[in-house]
């Protein structure tokens, strides 16, 4: 729309220019993201700053923590320890699952492997053990030797729960709990964790049936050594033919674990 | 395309920064209560 007749030398030529609206607009538009650029990378150097700080302070709790632990398992070795409740009492699984969790990541500076974390947890089995009502002492015979090394009440069940050392401890560090079932108190429930690294006196004297968790399923029934009659056979056979039932196994463990209740309350 | 290479990695190191926050929290809880069993 500029006439050709317009006088380039005129004082005001530029005024007559058709008006540039269109680069006037995209040069703001450069500047304004420009600036939006700067403010990003201004506050990605602040949490790529913080981001090294937390790593920093993580890094030096995560070292305290280990140092402190390792202290503190020194200590429980060596006094007999009320102390095995920091495990049990002060935190909860779910904590200890995000410790353990977290001990293992790339980013945690763990003072425990992986594997250790997992060989513990494959260890872990039950065995329950017939057990008269009147007697208090949360004794098992299992063929091993134990040192037990603390006791305490728990919330869910009123009789007190026992902990054992295996006796070669350290060398062997194998640990059970023992406390009479809440459900049926005729029998005592032992939690084992971990595998002996030795024999047994095989000093068994009375039926148990024991539970791998591992494996979920009905481990294996050990009997008593003087077992003769024909009874006990009988008994026995009957056993090892339910137990070699995936169905009975099954709805066993369902019992265990409580869902049989809860399935029945709902 | 610069803007938003900025805003993704400005997301990445956020979250990450919240992870190692929790992780932080979570130590020093944990820390504390080891420190209480020996006090």
């Amino acid at each position: 729309s500029l006439d050709p007749n317009t006088n380039p030398f005129d004082l005001h030529f530029a005024t007559k220019l058709p008006k540039r609206e269109v680069s006037d607009s995209a040069s703001a538009k450069f500047l304004v993201k420009d600036e939006k650029a700067n403010t990003l990378q201004d506050e990605l150097n602040r949490a790529n700053s913080e981001n090294k700080k937390l790593t920093e302070m993580l890094a030096r709790v995560s070292e305290s923590y280990c140092a402190l632990h390792k202290y503190l398992e020194e200590f429980q070795s060596r006094k007999s320890p009320e102390n095995e409740s920091f495990q049990n009492e002060h935190l909860t699984r779910k904590r200890k699952q995000d410790l353990d969790e977290f001990v293992s990541s790339p980013i945690g500076l763990g003072c425990r492997t992986t594997e250790s974390i997992s060989s513990d947890k494959a260890t872990v089995s039950i065995a329950y053990y017939p057990a008269d009502k009147s007697d208090l002492s949360l004794t098992v015979k299992d063929g091993y030797q134990w040192r037990k090394y603390g006791q305490k009440i728990t919330k869910d069940n009123p009789s007190p729960r026992a902990y054992f050392r295996c006796s070669f401890s350290p060398s062997c560090s194998v640990k059970k709990k023992v406390q009479r079932s809440a459900e049926d108190p005729s029998f005592l429930v032992a939690t084992y964790e971990g595998t002996h690294n030795h024999a047994g006196s095989n000093a068994g004297g009375s039926r148990t049936v024991k539970l791998d968790l591992v494996q979920g399923g009905l481990g294996q029934v050990e009997g008593k050594k003087e077992r003769g009659t024909v009874r006990e056979v009988l008994m026995q056979q009957m056993a090892s033919s339910l137990t070699s039932d995936p169905n009975f196994t099954a709805a066993l463990a369902a019992a265990i674990s409580g869902r049989l209740v809860e399935q029945s309350r709902t | 395309s610069t803007t938003s290479a900025l805003v993704d990695e400005l997301k990445r190191v956020n979250a990450e920064n919240k992870k190692l926050t929790e992780m932080l929290t979570l130590m020093c809880d944990n820390y504390n209560v080891l420190k209480n069993q020996l006090m």
